[in-house]
């Protein structure tokens, strides 16, 4: 299989000139007639005529300008054949590739991407990805787009923050607020060549709505209200209470609900809310009655249809406004109450009769009125009279036979109260229970007159009679009408039957029974043990058990061991506690940005901080640079974050991999740790020198040894150090480990070899295994502590095979870097360029890769991690003024 | 021996540098 192209062209470019691309020669031209031919695409298939052969030399040309997005490759058969037009040779096969130019910019898939984003959402919640193609060679800086926000509206102050290369638009923070922008209009540029200068570019427009969340408390209107009401009265609009709420209008998160709190328990009012005004009614639906209450007062609350926000849940409190109602008087009159009354007539009451009274009460006062007049009004047979100041019924002749057939033995009247001064009448009904016996017939009517008048017995039937019809005409008829059947029977004598007896005679031996019953009472007691009570001993606890029969009763100890877990006191420390796999730039109106990832809120006045107080790295103190939520997340756990180093130092690589622009050479990474058994926590530190005014001021803080490795990080010149070992470079790695002078950092184990010089070594430890950790790094080089530093630039690009050394300059700086596990499938081309330093010091440069499992670039051979412990990939001097000598080193 | 050869466009004294291509193997 070929693995690479034989020759290669350029797009868009007359290759005419390099003509012949390639020729072809069969040994068999030595001793007859060869005849050179050529097929395939680009030949004698469209597009046709792109390639053409000197039959007779077997040159090949090139006759027109190639397209690479029209054909990308293409394959020439190459034939000798002889006069007779046979095969002398397998045909051959000539790759020729079709080298990309930019020549194509990105594309956005739309020309406004629309989206849209909850307020108040987390920092770094994806709020939409954009999408833009280049039709440009993929895998290609030409077709690589970086993007980026170029504008937002409004601009008050940035918001989103877009990943170079995903397109990612996040939330920068957690301060979305819709009430104050609803709205956001981004413009975003996709640049391709990894937006560099000689990069194509476009742009799009990003529009992102601000979705409300119910993050604003309702209130009303006014703090508190005073109404006032009639008595006796519905009111459908008795107060209108307006409710203010900032979220957005006509939704739930606006819409508000009025609640009684208290003062409405007679359930006299209601409160009906219009939904398109936020205006709530208030209501009487029960009329309210002076008499009873004068003055009352609602305590009215508010919230909203829908719940709120958990931002604002923990604020929301129950806040009652008071509404002072005052109940007006009416005056009310006179009414019957109960609006009834019935009475028992028998052929034995004669005229005038006094059957009771029936009086008016009074509502403005609840007593008896004495303001009115009583009339009869339906009167039917004229049975009764009432007395016009008195309200008493007498029955106005004896119930004759007649009227007893007329009124079928029921009688119902209506009565009349009159007041005169009001002008108001009020009407009661008076019923009547003609008892039939008394009117059968005229034989019959003498008997049952006698009986009547002599059976006590009948007497009591037509007590019960009453009593029934009382009950049926309504509770308070009830007691009139029992109050009726007393002053009946008050004139008889009162005594039991023989069932009232008898119940009399059980309930006596109930009682007596008790004491026997209780003295057989078990009482909870053991069964078998006798059905009796069991006495409570003397000593307090009784009957209660010890704890040696129930159990060992805890000590002391025990109970102090449970206690909850301990608190740090300061928690937020514990917030900040993030992950920070992901790690992405974003240039920001002129300012550079970096953001954390991991889902953590960080202020836009943190980022900004973030970028420009990277500084001294102390332990666990100290704020170095952009990763300080990192440094105190591996000071707090002790340890490396193994996946924040991979992550760091795969996006660095890749997104310099295929630079080739002018940019300085101002990214430094420095990192010791000391790890292990009963070795001190330990520490990262970053250096991350972005952007064209760089103030360096901050570098005279650095220690002695970080200073330096920013210094050359920089591009500036440091001291030079004493040549250190006159073999240098160092044939195996073993050479640049120990060096004297070493001010290892920590206490971890190292070893100094006093052949050399001064000269700066940063150094690490190996990593302990922990699950979800990066395995230990195996480290070649034996001595105890390593410094990881890592330097990316695309000043002077030396190719990869280039090994630079030059043992005349006497300083030496040993920088080692790494790269942890690559992400998959990660192109690392170009990753192992090491930086121009200008008129620098010698710097020996160690690279290490480890179980890689992506494509690298074929010139770099990986030994598999399985086999050997250790793997080293590159070891390279660079002397920028030397010659360039040496190559690329592999050890095993 | 039937053999292709490409031009090199990389050699910087302008002149014409031939490389025998071979098949190889990934």
């Amino acid at each position: 299989e070929w693995i690479k192209f034989a020759a290669a062209c350029r797009e868009g470019e007359d290759n005419s000139k390099r003509n012949p691309i390639a020729k072809i020669h069969s040994d068999c031209a030595a001793n007859q007639q060869v005849t050179y031919r050529i097929s395939g695409v680009g030949i004698d298939q469209p597009p046709y005529g792109i390639f053409v052969i000197n039959q007779k030399t077997g040159e090949i040309n090139i006759t027109t300008i190639v397209d690479r997005e029209v054909t990308p490759f293409f394959i020439i058969y190459c034939r000798a054949v002889n006069s007779l037009g046979q095969d002398l040779e397998r045909i051959l096969e000539l790759r020729v590739r079709v080298l990309d130019i930019n020549d194509n910019p990105p594309v956005f898939s739309m020309s406004t991407f629309l989206g849209q984003i909850e307020e108040n959402s987390n920092a770094n919640t994806l709020v939409m990805i954009l999408n833009a193609t280049d039709a440009d060679e993929p895998n290609n800086l030409n077709s690589k787009i970086a993007f980026k926000i170029l504008r937002q509206e409004p601009s008050a102050s940035p918001m989103f923050i877009i990943n170079r290369y995903t397109a990612e638009v996040r939330t920068m923070n957690n301060f979305l607020d819709r009430e104050q922008y609803g709205q956001y209009s981004l413009v975003v540029r996709g640049s391709d060549r990894d937006g560099g200068a000689d990069g194509m570019a476009a742009e799009c427009e990003c529009s992102i709505k601000i979705l409300d969340v119910n993050d604003n408390i309702p209130y009303m209107e006014q703090p508190s209200y005073s109404i006032s009401v009639e008595e006796n009265a519905l009111n459908s609009n008795l107060l209108q209470i307006r409710i203010i709420d900032l979220d957005e209008e006509f939704s739930a998160n606006w819409m508000a609900v009025i609640f009684f709190i208290s003062g409405n328990e007679g359930n006299w009012f209601d409160i009906e809310m219009n939904e398109r005004t936020n205006v709530g009614t208030l209501k009487v639906i029960k009329p309210l009655d002076y008499e009873a209450m004068k003055n009352l007062q609602l305590s009215l609350g508010v919230r909203n249809k829908a719940e709120f926000h958990q931002s604002i849940m923990s604020q929301y409190k129950l806040r009652a406004t008071a509404v002072s109602v005052t109940v007006l008087n009416v005056v009310e009159g006179s009414v019957f109450r109960p609006g009834s009354k019935t009475f028992v007539v028998t052929s034995e009451m004669g005229q005038n009769y006094q059957l009771g009274d029936f009086i008016a009460t009074d509502l403005d006062t609840g007593l008896p009125s004495t303001t009115v007049r009583y009339v009869m009004g339906s009167n039917p047979a004229g049975l009764i009279a009432i007395g016009s100041k008195t309200g008493i019924i007498n029955l106005r002749n004896k119930v004759t036979v007649q009227q007893y057939k007329i009124l079928r033995g029921k009688y119902q009247g209506t009565i009349l109260a009159i007041d005169d001064a009001l002008q108001r009448t009020c009407t009661g009904t008076i019923i009547i229970k003609l008892e039939s016996s008394s009117w059968k017939d005229d034989d019959s009517s003498n008997k049952n007159n006698t009986s009547t008048s002599t059976n006590g017995l009948t007497s009591s039937d037509v007590t019960t009679d009453t009593y029934k019809n009382s009950v049926s005409a309504g509770t308070n008829n009830a007691h009139v009408g029992h109050t009726t059947a007393f002053q009946i029977t008050s004139k008889n004598n009162v005594h039991f039957g023989p069932a009232g007896i008898g119940l009399l005679i059980m309930g006596f031996l109930v009682l007596g029974l008790v004491p026997f019953l209780l003295m057989f009472c078990d009482c909870g007691g053991v069964p078998g043990c006798g059905a009796r009570f069991k006495p409570v001993p003397e000593c307090l606890d009784g009957a209660i058990h010890s704890w040696t029969v129930e159990g060992a009763q805890p000590k002391l100890a025990d109970l102090t061991n449970i206690c909850a877990p301990q608190i740090p006191p300061n928690n937020a420390d514990i917030i900040e506690c993030i992950d920070n796999s992901g790690v992405y730039t974003n240039e920001y109106r002129g300012r550079k940005m970096q953001d954390l990832g991991g889902g953590e809120r960080t202020t836009a006045l943190e980022l900004v901080d973030a970028v420009k107080t990277s500084g001294t790295p102390k332990i666990c103190q100290e704020n170095s640079g952009t990763l300080r939520r990192s440094s105190i997340r591996e000071c707090r756990e002790g340890g490396l974050n193994m996946n924040f180093m991979e992550s760091y130092f795969c996006q660095k690589a890749y997104a310099y991999a295929d630079e080739d622009e002018a940019r300085p050479s101002n990214d430094c990474l420095l990192i010791y740790d000391i790890e292990g058994v009963g070795s001190p926590a330990g520490s990262v530190g970053c250096c991350s020198f972005i952007g064209e005014d760089l103030d360096d001021s901050y570098l005279d803080t650095l220690g002695t040894k970080f200073k330096k490795l920013a210094d050359i990080s920089l591009g500036k010149e440091v001291e030079p150090y004493p040549d250190p070992d006159p073999s240098w470079p160092p044939d195996s790695t073993e050479l640049i480990c120990p060096l004297q002078g070493t001010e290892p950092i920590g206490s971890g184990h190292s070893h100094i070899s006093p052949h050399f010089g001064t000269t700066t070594i940063i150094s690490e430890s190996n990593y302990p295994s922990e699950p979800g950790v990066q395995h230990p790094i195996p480290d070649p080089l034996g001595y105890g502590n390593v410094t990881l530093t890592e330097s990316y630039t695309t000043l002077g690009t030396l190719k990869p095979s280039v090994h630079v050394h030059d043992n005349r300059h006497a300083s030496n700086v040993v920088v080692t870097e790494r790269v942890v596990g690559p992400i998959s499938g990660a192109n690392l081309h170009g990753m192992l360029e090491m930086p121009d330093l200008r008129d620098g010091s010698n710097v020996i440069v160690t690279e290490r890769v480890i179980t890689p499992g992506s494509s690298l670039p074929s010139t770099l051979t990986i030994p598999d991690p399985r086999e050997s412990s250790n793997v080293v990939v590159t070891e390279r001097v660079i002397q920028p003024t030397s010659g360039l000598v040496g190559n690329l080193s592999v050890h095993p | 021996e039937f053999q292709i050869q490409v031009r090199d466009y990389n050699t910087k004294n302008g002149t014409i540098k031939w490389h025998s291509v071979r098949r190889q193997k990934r």
